[in-house]
C-alpha cells in the first residue's frame, strides 16, 4: 500500500506540473511529501507559483489563482485514474475569461473518454459545449430539464436567455 | 462505460417523472439561480450511493424528498435511477446495460435495485467502487471542494489522493 | 445597549424584508432573536423564503440564492447605518444576470450617497460602472492601475480584453 | 466624508508608487485572475488599521510588504496613504482634508501618520470608529464574509449588527 500511494503521488506530480504549465502557462508546481519515509501519515503540501512571482504560501494567492491551482491538481489526479464521467459545478465561476478558455481546452482533449456535465452562469463554456441543457422552474418550487441544443445546432443566446423570467 | 440517462421523481426541487440524458463529449446545464442545476448532481451523487447528508446540503437524509412548494403538497418518496451502458465490461457486472436505482420513503426506509432486482447499498457503492466513479471520487467537483482542496487542513487532499491510488 | 441593540435588529428587520423583495421579487424573510429576552447573546437566527418554495433551512437554498440573501442581510444592515464608502469584491460571482441587474439596481440608488467600489469579472457590472479602473501585470508580479473609462465614455468591450494578455 | 485617492508603495503586488483615485458613484474594478484587485482592498482595509492578518490573507503582518519577483528584489517597506474629504465633518477632527497613512518596515517598526503627524494606530481607528467605515464594518464585503454571515456558527453575523448599532 505503502509503494502504490508512493507511485500514485509520483504520477499525480507529473502530471500537476504538466497541468499547471498549460494552466498558467508558465510558473513552477509542485506536490512535496512533508515526511518522505511516511507516505501514508504525511502532509501532503502542495507548491503553486505563478510565472514570475514568489508567493510565499498558497494562502496569498488571488482567488483566481487558487480555483486554478485546486483544478490542476484535480485534473491530475484524474488523469492518474480516469473516471468515465466528470460532473463540475460552477467551478469556473472565479476565473477570467481568458482562464476560462485554457481551462476548456484541457476539458475537450479529457472529453474524447469522458463525459463533462459542466454546471455554469459563463457564456464562454456554454458556448464551448457540444450539448446545452437548461433547467427551469416556471412553476414556483418545481424544477424542468430542457434540452436547449444538442451538438452545436442552431440555437443563440436568446434561447439561453429565455431560461431567465 | 458511459452513463446514458438520469431519471428522478420526488427528488429535492423535482417532484414530476424528470429525464437528463447524457450525450457523449461536453454537456453544460444553464438556468436561472436556484432552478434545481445543483439538484441534478445532488441526485447523481446519491444514486451512486452518497450517504453523506452535509455533501447533498442537508442533515436528515429525508430532505432530499421533495418537501412541496406552497401549492404542492410534499411526496412521500424520492427516487433516482441512472442507466449505464456498461458494453466494454468497465463495471464489474455481467450486464451489459445497467440500470441503478434508489428509493427513500419518508417512513425512512430505503430501497436499493440494480436492473429492478432488489439489493443492498453495499452492492451500489462496491460496483462503482474501483471504477473512479464512487460517490466519493474526484468525478464530482463543486466550488467548496476547491477550498478544501487546497486548505491547511490535510485530510481532503490526502483522500483525494487515495482514491486516485 | 439592551434597547439599542434591539432598535437595530428591528430596523434592520424591515429593511431585510424590504431589501429581499427587490431582490427576490417575492417571498419571505425575517431576523428572529432565538431568545427574546437576552438580545445581546441570544443566536440571531435569518429566515429566507424565495417565492413559492418552502426551505426548510438556509443550508438548503441554492448557491446563488444563498448570496442574494446575505446580500439583502449586509444591504440592510448599511442601511441602518450607511457606510461613506463600500467595497465588494466579486460578490457577484454566484449570481445569474437577471440577478446581477437587481443587485445593482439597488448599487445604484445607494450609490447616491455611497462612493461604490465593485471588483468584478461581470461584464454586466463593468457595464454599470460610472467608472471603470483595470489593474494589469505586464511585468510578472508588479501590479499597474490603469484608467479604463471615465463617466462611461467611448470604451468599448475591447478596450477590456486588452487588459487580459 | 468621501475617499478622494488611495496611494501605495511596497504594498503587496504593488512595488512602484501607484495611485487609485476615487470617484462619486460606481466604480469598477478589473482585471486578469492574480494582477492585484484584491491586494489593492488589502490596502484600504490595512490602511484603515486593520490588525487581523487573516483577512490580509496572511499569517504574519509582514507579509505585506513586497517580497519580490524572480527578476526583483523585495522591498525594505510597505506604505499605504488615503486621502480624505472631510468637509462634511463627518469624522471627528478639525481637518476638512486628511490624509492617513501607515508604513510597516521589515524590521517590525511601523509607523501611523495623520496629515503627516506620527499618530498611534488608535489615533487612525478613533478616527473611523463611528462613521461605520472601521477596518471592521460591512463597508468591505468579500465572498468569504458572504457565506459566514450565513454559516451556523453565530459570531460573524452577530458581529456585523453590533457594528451597525
Ligand atoms: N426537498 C426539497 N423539496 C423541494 N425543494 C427543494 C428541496 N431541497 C431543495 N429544494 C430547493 O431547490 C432549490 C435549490 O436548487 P439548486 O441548488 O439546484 O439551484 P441551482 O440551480 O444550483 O442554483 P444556483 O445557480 O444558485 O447554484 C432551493 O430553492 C431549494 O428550496
Ligand atoms: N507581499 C507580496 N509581494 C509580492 N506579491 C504579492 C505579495 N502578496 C501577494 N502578492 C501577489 O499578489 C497576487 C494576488 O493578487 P490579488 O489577490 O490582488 O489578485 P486579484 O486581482 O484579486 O485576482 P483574482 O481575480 O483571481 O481574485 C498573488 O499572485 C500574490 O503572489
Ligand atoms: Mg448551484
Ligand atoms: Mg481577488
Amino acid at each position: 500500500a505503502k509503494a502504490m500511494f508512493l507511485e500514485t503521488i509520483n504520477k499525480a506530480r507529473d502530471n500537476f506540473k504538466q497541468m499547471y504549465q498549460e494552466l498558467f502557462t508558465g510558473g513552477e508546481a509542485d506536490i512535496i511529501l512533508e515526511d518522505e519515509s511516511d507516505p501514508l501519515e504525511s502532509r501532503i503540501e502542495i507548491v503553486s507559483r505563478p510565472r514570475g512571482k514568489k508567493p510565499l504560501t498558497i494562502t496569498q494567492l488571488s482567488g483566481g489563482e487558487r480555483a486554478l491551482t485546486a483544478i490542476s491538481l484535480l485534473f491530475a489526479l484524474y488523469m492518474v485514474k480516469p473516471s468515465p464521467f466528470c460532473f463540475l459545478d460552477e467551478i469556473d465561476a472565479p476565473l477570467d475569461d481568458v482562464n476560462v478558455g485554457r481551462f476548456l481546452k484541457i476539458v475537450r482533449t479529457f472529453a474524447r473518454q469522458t463525459q463533462f456535465v459542466i454546471i455554469t452562469h459563463n457564456k464562454i463554456t456554454m458556448e464551448a459545449a457540444d450539448t446545452l441543457y437548461g433547467v427551469t422552474m416556471e412553476e414556483p418550487g418545481v424544477s424542468k430539464v430542457v434540452a436547449v441544443r444538442f451538438k452545436k445546432e442552431a440555437e443563440t443566446d436568446d434561447t439561453i436567455l429565455d431560461l431567465h423570467y | 462505460m458511459y452513463l446514458k440517462n438520469l431519471e428522478l421523481v420526488g427528488f429535492k426541487s423535482f417532484p414530476e417523472k424528470s429525464q437528463f440524458l447524457f450525450n457523449k463529449g461536453i454537456t453544460s446545464i444553464v438556468g436561472p439561480n436556484g432552478c434545481g442545476k445543483s439538484n441534478l448532481l445532488d441526485a447523481l451523487r446519491w444514486v451512486l450511493g452518497e450517504q453523506r447528508t452535509s455533501l447533498l446540503r442537508g442533515t436528515k437524509m429525508e430532505e432530499v424528498i421533495f418537501a412541496g412548494t406552497r401549492t404542492l403538497k410534499p411526496l412521500g418518496m424520492a427516487e433516482v435511477s441512472l442507466n449505464i451502458d456498461n458494453k466494454d465490461g468497465s463495471l464489474p457486472s455481467q450486464y451489459g446495460e445497467l440500470t441503478v436505482s434508489r428509493r427513500l420513503y419518508r417512513s425512512g426506509e430505503s430501497e436499493y435495485l440494480i436492473n429492478k432486482v432488489p439489493c443492498r447499498l453495499k452492492d451500489i457503492t462496491d460496483l462503482f467502487a474501483d471504477s473512479g466513479v464512487g460517490a466519493h471520487a474526484y468525478a464530482i467537483i463543486q466550488q467548496e471542494m476547491v477550498d478544501a482542496i487546497l486548505s491547511d487542513k490535510n485530510e481532503e487532499r490526502r483522500f483525494l489522493f487515495e482514491e486516485a491510488a
